[in-house]
């Protein structure tokens, strides 16, 4: 899988998946 | 909202029920930083509307090494931007609920 979490030590977790070519800004 | 180059949208559809929602959090333009992403990923978290403020979420990103310290008034706004948009939508769209 490609997803990430890192979950902080207050206790929120964070998911961290790629995000799709379509959402990103072209420069 | 003013473009902060940090883009943050709804991850779940929104019933206006529940006081806890899942947002996704992204960079697109990472030349509005101040430091360097960790990343290029989109960061998907949960925000309690009634309990918890955008400035927490952005200092758990950032000692979670997400972004630099430099950034977190920025995700605190792009945070923040989103929140008051999807409270606004809330109060129009369900108002009994409330």
């Amino acid at each position: 899988s490609s997803l990430t979490q890192v979950v902080h030590s207050a206790g929120r977790r964070f998911i961290v998946s790629p995000v799709p070519e379509s959402r990103l800004r072209e420069s | 909202a003013e473009d902060t180059g940090v883009r943050v949208e709804l991850a779940e559809e929104d019933h206006g029920r529940k006081s806890t929602i899942a947002l996704r959090l992204w960079v697109e333009d990472p030349k509005k930083l101040k430091g360097k992403p960790k990343d290029n990923g989109a960061i998907e978290f949960t925000f309690d509307l009634e309990k918890e403020t955008p400035e927490d979420v952005a200092q758990e990103m950032i000692e979670s090494g997400f972004f630099h310290e430099s950034d977190m008034k920025i995700i605190a706004k792009s945070i923040r931007d989103r929140v008051a948009l999807i409270q606004w939508r809330r109060e129009r769209i369900w108002p009994v609920l409330q």
